[in-house]
Formats: C-alpha cells, sequence, structure tokens
C-alpha cells in the first residue's frame, strides 16, 4: 500500500482487505483540525465529527478477486457507494467495462462554486455522537490568488492480471534474496545507490529510526546519520526491495539517465510481495529555483502468487516529459510482468482554453493516442471513453495474443 | 529534527514494522484507490491552511487515520512537493 501527501491533496492506495473507507472520515478531520482547510459541518474544529471541506474526491477501483473477504464497506461496490453516498454530497458513481470480465469503478465528486452550494447550518458544538448525520459539500473553495491557474492533471493506472509465471518469481523473497547473494556487494551497495537516487550526491540526508516507537517515528526523534550508515541500516525488505527494483526493469521505467533527481522506496515482502514507490521532480526542479515545479510520483505494487497473481502501476507523470511517451511506459511495465490480461485507465484534464466547448480537440490529448492502441503482443478489447465535466477517462482492455 | 536543504529528499524507516513484516496472509491483489482534493493546486491553498497544508501534518498523525485503514508505515521517502510514504499489507 502507498500514500501520497501532497499540500492540496492526498491520495491512498491499499491493498488485501484493507479498509480504506473506514479512514475516510478521520482524513476529513485531520484535513480541518491539523491543517488548517475549511470545514461546513461543525461550528468548531472542536466538534468531534469536523470534516474539511473537499475540492473533490475520487476513489475507484477494480473488481475484487475475492470480494466476500473484504471488510467493512468493501465487500460490494453498492455497500461502497453507500458509504460514499452518507459522506458526501455531489458525488457520481460509474463502472467502467465489462460486467462479466474485467471492469472497473469509479466514484467522483463534482466541485461546485459556493454561490450554488450554500454552506451547511453548522452543527451544535457539544454533541458527541459518533454518528454524523450532514452530508459534506464538496467544492466549496475560498477563492484565492491562482486558484484559477491549477495545473493538468493526469493520472494512468496499469492494473495488470495473470501475471507470466516466471517473471513473477522475481518477486518472491526466497529469489530475490539468490539474486542479491549473486551480486558482489559493491553491485548490490551500488544498485541501492542507483535506486535512491545517490543520496549522499546531492546534500540529502537519511533518517532512521532504530526501535523506535509510533510517537518516534513521528515526532522526528530518530539520529539524524550520514548516509553509509542509513545503507547499513536498513531492513532486509527494503534492500531487497532495491534490488528487486533494479533487476526487474521498474527502476528503469523513469531512469536515473533522463530523470536525475527520482528517487525509489520499495520493499519486498515476506514470503513474496512488492510494492515500491517513485518520486519524480519535475525537469529542471532542482534546488530552490522551482517552488511552484510539481514533483510527480508512481507507484507499483505486485501479488505475485499464481492463484491471485496481479501487478498495479500508477503515476500522475505528464505524458511526454522527457520526451517518453505514455505508451512507451505502458509497454515498458507490461513487459516487466507480461500479464495475461491488463487494464489501462487515463485520466486527464479537459483543455480549458476558451473554445474548447465548442471544438473538441481529440489529437492533443494524451488519452486518445493511438498509440496507446497498440501494446506489442496484446490484442486491445475494448476502449471506453468517458467525458466529465472537466476530466476526459479513457479505458481501454487488453489480453495476450 | 532537522530541516532538509531545498530539493533534497530525506528517507525515514520505521524498523519497528518493517524488519519483522509477515505478509503470508495476504491475498489479494486489487487495491481500492482515494484521492481527495481540498484545493485545486498547491499554489491555492485556503488562506486558513498551514503552511504546507497537508504536508504540513505529522506522520504520527496519518498513523491514527492509517491505523483505521489497517496499514502501517514501513518507510517515509520526504521531498518538498510531496512526501511518499510506503506502507504495510
Amino acid at each position: 500500500s502507498s500514500m501520497f501527501v501532497f499540500p492540496h491533496k492526498l491520495i491512498l492506495k491499499t491493498c488485501g482487505t484493507t479498509t480504506l473507507l473506514l479512514g475516510l472520515r478521520r482524513l476529513l478531520r485531520i484535513a480541518a483540525v491539523d491543517a488548517g482547510f475549511p470545514f461546513h459541518n461543525a461550528a468548531s474544529t472542536e466538534d468531534i465529527n469536523v470534516a474539511a471541506t473537499p475540492h473533490r474526491v475520487f476513489y475507484s477501483r477494480k473488481n475484487f478477486l475475492f470480494p466476500d473477504r473484504q471488510q467493512g464497506p468493501h465487500t460490494s461496490w453498492k455497500e461502497e457507494v453507500k458509504f460514499l453516498d452518507d459522506t458526501f454530497e455531489n458525488g457520481s458513481a460509474y463502472m467502467v467495462g465489462r460486467m462479466n470480465a474485467d471492469h472497473w469503478y469509479l466514484y467522483m465528486t463534482t466541485p461546485t462554486s459556493s454561490a450554488l452550494t450554500p454552506p451547511l447550518t453548522p452543527r451544535s458544538s457539544n454533541t458527541s455522537s459518533p454518528t454524523r448525520t450532514r452530508k459534506i459539500p464538496t467544492g466549496i473553495v475560498p477563492h484565492v490568488s491562482g486558484a484559477g491557474d491549477a495545473p493538468a492533471d493526469e493520472t494512468l493506472e496499469v492494473l495488470m492480471m495473470d501475471l507470466d509465471p516466471e517473471l513473477a518469481k522475481q518477486f518472491y523473497l526466497e529469489q530475490a534474496s539468490a539474486v542479491a547473494s549473486k551480486q558482489v556487494p559493491a553491485q548490490a551497495q551500488e544498485a541501492r545507490r542507483a535506486a535512491l537516487g545517490s543520496l549522499g550526491d546531492i546534500d540529502s540526508t537519511v533518517d532512521v529510526f532504530e526501535n523506535c516507537g509510533e510517537s518516534d517515528l513521528a515526532g522526528g526523534q530518530g539520529a539524524e546519520i550520514d548516509v553509509t550508515a542509513g545503507e547499513a541500516m536498513t531492513t532486509e525488505g527494503h534492500a531487497l526491495g532495491t534490488v528487486v527494483s533494479d533487476t526487474c526493469g521498474l527502476a528503469q521505467v523513469y531512469p536515473t539517465s533522463h530523470y536525475p533527481d527520482a528517487r525509489i522506496d520499495a520493499y519486498l515482502f515476506s514470503p513474496c510481495g512488492y510494492s515500491a514507490n517513485g518520486v519524480v521532480p519535475a525537469p529542471d526542479a532542482g534546488a530552490e529555483a522551482n517552488d511552484n515545479k510539481p514533483a510527480h510520483y508512481w507507484t507499483v505494487h505486485v501479488t505475485p502468487e499464481p492463484i491471485c497473481s496481479y501487478a498495479s502501476f500508477e503515476t500522475n507523470v505528464p505524458s511526454g516529459q522527457n520526451g517518453r511517451r505514455t505508451s512507451d511506459t505502458i509497454q515498458h511495465v507490461v513487459d516487466i510482468f507480461k500479464p495475461g490480461r491488463f487494464t489501462v485507465t487515463f485520466f486527464e484534464t479537459k483543455n480549458k482554453t476558451a473554445d474548447d466547448e465548442a471544438v473538441p480537440q481529440p489529437a492533443a490529448r494524451a488519452g486518445v493516442d493511438k498509440r496507446m492502441d497498440g501494446i506489442k503482443g496484446y490484442r486491445r478489447m475494448d476502449r471506453i471513453i468517458h467525458e466529465f465535466d472537466d476530466y476526459h477517462l479513457v479505458f481501454r482492455y487488453f489480453e495476450r495474443e | 529534527t532537522f530541516s532538509p536543504a531545498p530539493g533534497s529528499l530525506q528517507l525515514t524507516i520505521n524498523h519497528d514494522i518493517a524488519a519483522d513484516l509477515d505478509s503470508t496472509n495476504a491475498f489479494e491483489g486489487p487495491e481500492k484507490l482515494l484521492e481527495v482534493w481540498f484545493a485545486p493546486s498547491p499554489t491555492a491553498l485556503p488562506p486558513t491552511a498551514r503552511d504546507n497544508g497537508l504536508k504540513g501534518v505529522s506522520p504520527s498523525t496519518w498513523e491514527g487515520m492509517l491505523d483505521m485503514v489497517n496499514c502501517k508505515v514501513l518507510s517515509i521517502v520526504k521531498s518538498d512537493h510531496v512526501d511518499a510514504y510506503l506502507l504495510s499489507e
């Protein structure tokens, strides 16, 4: 599982039987109380139910393999939608793809201006009931300088099923350990340094909390140490995760040769399974020169067991950055796992030019790029395009030829 | 505690969790994905928001939420623009 925290948004992607939506109301409370975002459902932050008003919300997933083993509201899409509808106003739920095969679900709220949606009457601050009865409005964002200059946003997600069994073995602890043992220590060290982006060369610091408790992790009580000591104090899971990142090819999705500031944090689970997060600063966004240049992320999660083999890849690195097309990225990732079938979802903001409504400009949209239909070794079975108020969504489904 | 220089990255490893994690019982591949925006962009935070918005919230505060989700923090890469949490399960 992974979480990405930006100043203005949070992305949480969780695996297995985690209960993601059960953390939603706590998230909204944290956003109000600890981050200071506006709220409209309570008189003050003292109210136990206080919840920040989000600008917008997305919740999505592929159909589960074992829905009956899920917990909380995650046993069915219907229950998840009910939970979200009970929480938010302005929500819409969609199913994309074949009902009798791999399909994908999306719930999203639509931003509305405060002029259109007046704030709800604040609740009494002395109530202590944990049962919230009012829905949280979305989209009420105060106008501030720069609000109209929101950068383009795009997200690519590749969900792969039925992984090649031989390639899936890379993501087992036993095999990864064998691979690591064949590397001379200097090579292993070099692989880790490459994956972490030569931390020692960029004025970075490794902050290690050995044997720390939760409060220590949070409070930043760990000792600042140099990179050499940090390498020695890594865990087996992180060390082997780095080896796997390098040997399987994931470290080359956004290679440091093209993205010199990119970083990877990977972990190999026991007895198997793998997760990695990548942070990719925008080109030339070095040091203090580009405070407004965003960093992007990518994340991978792998479940290699044959009975439920699955891998996901997600990124918001803009297509075309450093000359790399989205179709190149998809091909690279698919070649790592060689799945029997996979889906691709691509979200991108609409062109906000004045003539956007009158003159559609499909050629300018990466999501409809025909090259994304031609992944070598696969036949595209479906391509479904959804047009929302401010986003395009393109869903594709591929099967091995 | 310390403040990394602009442009730098900081890796934090939670050894308590990451050293002895057993994922034998994990079985379901497909993930759930939640994305919540509180402002249209990092440069459009409302005036009430603290410096750095959500990014200014401490990891321990997020841990309380992640406990409800059944996830633990394995490690964190902090950058100027985004903090990337690698989680258990």
